[in-house]
């Protein structure tokens, strides 16, 4: 990606991170559509030889051969047979039998966590660079389970099972579906398995949000990842016939539109369907759009689709404006008209315009990339919100990374909207999703297991959330934009990825495989649910009081019953006491607690308020009693519980929710 | 339309409780087919997975499906998911 090093501090100071032959040892397993093995950014001149431990294969197949593999793509396999039982065998004129990559959402995963850096990156001059992956040196294996037509879990797990006896490190999984209970869920109980014999495992959160209650992939044993911003924009500059003027963003790059002011309609009234806002398919009436520029609602169709439905109609450009759904947030497409995307407050603005004006006109121009956008990150509208409605004790998601408007590689076999009358060819492209933010991570999973490579999974992923940022440097929080409100963590979960402070966290939060046998135990789980999940017997101690809360995570979720109390009294406050343990990673140190709470609801008290550890790997427990006082039915309240020796900080964030 | 719906197969995932495979077979796979056999002329196996779970995936009608699951050493069965790119 180009821009995303630089934003998370990854070009500082290389001697910070780890030696790039240390880096080369881990293996990136990407679950994807697979990749364009031709593209610069699988380069892989400088890489030492394939890592011993390694046990893949390069399986070929249509446009794949043994020598599209090399010391950078040292892995490919395709999982086609859940596919083709669903849908047929596989037509080869339309997709490839093969780990090629027919659609560019591999490629672009792919190149992200682990691309070569490759210079004078660009998409037709947009966010141009060195475009590098977040690990540049690791290795890539791609693993394709995802087709023309879908994904399918017994292909998604057929590709767990042999990423891991191939001796993958990390797995990539930028893919979703619904949120069935643990032992009902295939990409779970693969993921168990797989975090069981070690490897990281990070999936996207979704693109549910802004609604509450949206997260995929909310595992504890998975690391969950929403997404954020760059200090990066590509501006449209917009003038209406009324002299008015306002930004939006765009990535048209063909002919502009004329530099004088053209008739601007807004869709709802060039159409006779009831949903004509939204230009859908066969919605326009050509006649009131011929040579106009065409206002658009977002929503009901893919943004490009429009463009294409604005553009058959004979409309001469197109300007896409956000619902109240998506707020301010401005996702750029390489549409195939000029074509520009605007906030839900300009929107407003120019559709009144419209309503008010006879002969309403305006234009706009594109075409320049702005960087030092501020503030930034913020959420993305679209990440997946918590609370985690499958497992309320466990704060989802993770933590965010950039996942707007990020550039990476792209297929041959697919243009940039990835629409069938798209002809143009990329070699990079800019896609928007927590698709991007989950290997942003797997690729910072990378280094830190490059720098820490005895490092459980759990041991990673509490290195990336305690050190994870939550406020701006002038101690506001990460705004979201679907709001304009400080976020919190349902939004963001423990905060934006740092991750230069990542390898350094000074103390984790470990987990081990059989703290989440006791976990499953809390869930109530039979013993035979448990096997399905870990493949062993374990059962459950009657005697024992398992609780949910006492999964050591790296973060706090507590769900409070609201009393319903007969005659009016006042209720008594609930108390709830959870336990975590740390392991010191650094010297000697001596760390001391400190608590925020936004709100006086809820009353922290953490003992002991002091934890000194003399040498690596100690562990000391503390305990956190949180006593609440009774609120409505549907309150949410945070706050931030941190322990610092004065050099690092680990933060964890703490969600409280009345029912 | 009710025929039809029994008839159609879907894909699932069999989980196996490996810890207990019969003493008369020699190993998983052979298990795993004589399982799939018991309750199908037809069914085909798609995978067999032995790494991150211990089991099989085969298409059944819902009728093969509820068979199988009464079976000795089988721990669940469960239809597969489709999972979008987000």
């Amino acid at each position: 990606t180009t821009r995303t090093p630089e934003f998370l501090g990854l070009g500082k100071s290389d001697s910070f991170f780890p030696a790039s032959v240390k880096v080369g040892e881990v293996i990136i397993g990407i679950l994807d559509t697979g990749v364009w093995p031709e593209l610069e950014s699988f380069n892989d001149a400088g890489l030492g030889p394939v890592p011993t431990s390694w046990k893949g294969e390069c399986e070929v197949g249509k446009n794949f051969s043994s020598s599209s593999c090399n010391r950078k793509l040292i892995g490919a396999r395709y999982f086609a047979k859940g596919y083709e039982s669903a849908f047929g065998p596989i037509d080869e004129s339309q997709e490839s039998k093969s780990p090629k990559d027919d659609d560019g959402h591999g490629t672009h995963t792919s190149t992200t966590a682990a691309g070569s850096a490759v210079t004078g990156a660009n998409l037709f001059g947009y966010a141009s660079g060195t475009a590098r992956g977040m690990a540049a040196q690791a290795r890539v294996a791609t693993y394709k389970v995802c087709w023309l037509g879908g994904c399918f879990g017994s292909d998604i797990l057929a590709a767990i099972d042999k990423a891991v006896e191939d001796g993958v490190n990390v797995l990539s999984l930028s893919l979703g579906g619904s949120s069935p209970d643990y032992y009902r869920d295939n990409v779970a109980i693969g993921a168990f398995s797989a975090a069981a014999q070690g490897v990281f495992v990070s999936c996207s959160a979704g693109n549910g949000g802004p609604s509450s209650g949206s997260l995929s992939n909310v595992a504890p044993w998975i690391t969950t990842v929403g997404a954020g911003t760059l200090d990066r924009d590509f501006p449209a500059y917009i003038t209406l016939g009324n002299g008015k003027k306002f930004t939006g963003e765009s990535l048209y790059s063909g002919k502009p539109l004329p530099d004088s002011l053209v008739p601007i309609v807004y869709a709802a009234h060039a159409s006779n369907s009831t949903s004509g806002s939204s230009c859908l398919t066969g919605t326009l009436n050509p006649a009131k759009v011929a040579g106009k520029i065409v206002v658009c609602d977002r929503g009901g169709n893919s943004r490009v689709q429009k463009g294409v439905v604005v553009k058959e109609a004979g409309g001469a450009g197109m300007i896409l404006a956000n619902t109240e759904t998506y707020g301010e947030e401005e996702l750029a497409d390489a549409h195939l008209l000029p074509a520009a995307a605007v906030g839900q407050k300009t929107g407003d603005a120019i559709k009144s315009y419209i309503s008010s004006d006879a002969n309403p006109t305006a234009k706009f121009s594109t075409g320049t990339t702005r960087l030092g956008v501020q503030p930034s990150p913020v959420v993305a509208a679209f990440s997946s919100r918590g609370p985690n409605l499958l497992t309320p004790h466990i704060l989802k998601p993770d933590l965010i990374a950039p996942g707007v408007n990020i550039l990476a590689g792209w297929t041959g076999a697919a243009g940039p909207t990835g629409l069938d009358g798209d002809k143009r060819r990329v070699a990079f492209n800019i896609i928007s999703g927590t698709s991007m933010s989950c290997p942003h991570i797997s690729g910072l999973a990378a280094l830190v297991k490059a720098a820490h490579p005895d490092w459980s999974p759990a041991a990673i992923r509490s290195a990336l959330m305690t050190t994870a940022y939550s406020t701006y440097k002038n101690g506001e929080a990460i705004q979201d934009i679907s709001s304009g409100l400080p976020s919190t963590p349902f939004d963001i979960g423990a905060g934006h990825v740092n991750p230069g402070a990542a390898l350094d966290p000074g103390l984790v939060y470990d987990t081990t495989t059989d703290d989440y046998f006791v976990f499953l135990c809390a869930l109530n789980y039979t013993s035979l649910q448990i096997k399905v999940i870990a493949k062993k017997d374990f059962t459950c101690s009657a005697s024992k009081n398992y609780k949910l809360e006492d999964l050591n995570y790296p973060s706090f979720a507590v769900p409070l019953e609201t009393p319903s109390v007969r005659g009016g009294g006042d209720a008594a406050p609930t108390t709830v006491k959870y336990t975590r343990t740390l392991t010191n990673k650094a010297a000697s140190s001596t760390y001391k607690v400190s608590e925020t709470s936004k709100s006086p609801s809820v009353k922290i008290v953490v003992e002991p308020e002091s934890l000194s550890f003399a040498e690596e790997n100690e562990q000391k427990s503390y305990t956190v009693t949180f006593i609440a006082s009774p609120m409505p039915s549907g309150t949410e309240s945070f706050a931030r519980l941190e322990w610092s020796d004065g050099k690092h900080i680990v933060g964890s964030p703490i969600a409280f929710t009345w029912t | 339309e009710k025929t039809n719906q029994k008839l159609k197969k879907k894909t699932y995932i069999i989980h196996m409780d490996r810890t207990n495979m019969p003493q008369a077979f020699d190993d998983h796979f052979q298990w795993y087919d004589s399982s799939l056999k018991s309750v199908s002329d037809s069914a085909q196996m798609l995978y067999s997975y032995s790494t991150v779970i211990h089991g099989f995936s085969t298409r059944l009608t819902v009728e093969e499906a509820e068979l199988m699951e009464k079976r000795e050493g089988i721990l669940a069965v469960i239809p597969e998911a489709k999972y979008e790119l987000h």
